[in-house]
């Protein structure tokens, strides 16, 4: 469990708000 | 065998029995997503965050928007009611919350946010130390170490700056500010145990 952000899904969050898209995070 | 989500960036502390574990998790997904999202609008606003290499933009906010959260949502704690108010509204006593299984991290997280509200900080002083907190070149993953570490000192000389200006008379103001960044790493770590857990369960 060395990387709790991307378990989280927080990682594609934080990707699609750093690109401006900020739409609804899709399964 | 009820279950129940002691952490405030739900909208409440209650699970619907009838709800999959997977529906659960989507609804808690949803509730914190916009907090996130936030944080990263406020990461972009840092000068000189955006000329960071995209990798070590996403590394810094992968490691640290947990403890900017914890900064940004102290007042959710209310240290004299001792009680939690959660993204819905809904308030809840530490008591209530022990009983529904929170642990240290709760204690941990009070007793910060005490000593955080204590400092009686501006809202521009709290941004700066924010963006301190974001920005720290020892979290794992980052390529261009020099680059962060960089940023970070103008971000620390800037709010040592302000506080200095803003409190002449209170110079350990500054000291105590950094002595939490530490406190937010423990507290960081002892919250990825307790998601391990909870992902586990």
């Amino acid at each position: 469990f060395s990387d709790p952000a991307s378990n989280l899904g927080l990682e594609d969050i934080i990707r699609k708000a750093l690109m401006g898209n900020l739409e609804e995070r899709q399964e | 065998n009820r279950m129940h989500l002691v952490c405030p960036m739900n909208t409440s502390a209650h699970v619907d029995p009838h709800k999959s574990g997977h529906e659960v998790w989507e609804e808690f997904s949803q509730s914190f997503t916009p907090a996130v999202r936030e944080v990263v609008e406020f990461a972009k606003k840092i000068p000189g965050f955006r000329d960071l290499s995209q990798p070590d933009q996403v590394s810094l906010l992968k490691a640290g928007t947990f403890e900017v959260l914890v900064v940004r949502f102290a007042s959710l704690f209310d240290v004299r009611d001792r009680t939690i108010t959660f993204l819905g509204g809904k308030k809840y006593s530490v008591d209530t919350l022990r009983a529904m299984g929170a642990g240290d991290l709760l204690n941990s997280m009070f007793d910060f946010s005490e000593k955080l509200t204590n400092l009686g900080l501006s809202e521009e002083e709290m941004s700066l130390f924010t963006a301190v907190v974001l920005v720290s070149a020892d979290r794992s993953g980052i390529e261009n170490v020099n680059s962060v570490e960089a940023l970070q000192e103008t971000l620390i000389r800037a709010l040592r700056s302000l506080i200095t200006k803003n409190h002449p008379n209170e110079s350990a103001i500054f000291t105590k500010l950094l002595l939490k960044l530490p406190d937010l790493r423990s507290l960081n770590n002892m919250h990825s145990e307790q998601l391990l857990a909870f992902k586990v369960h």
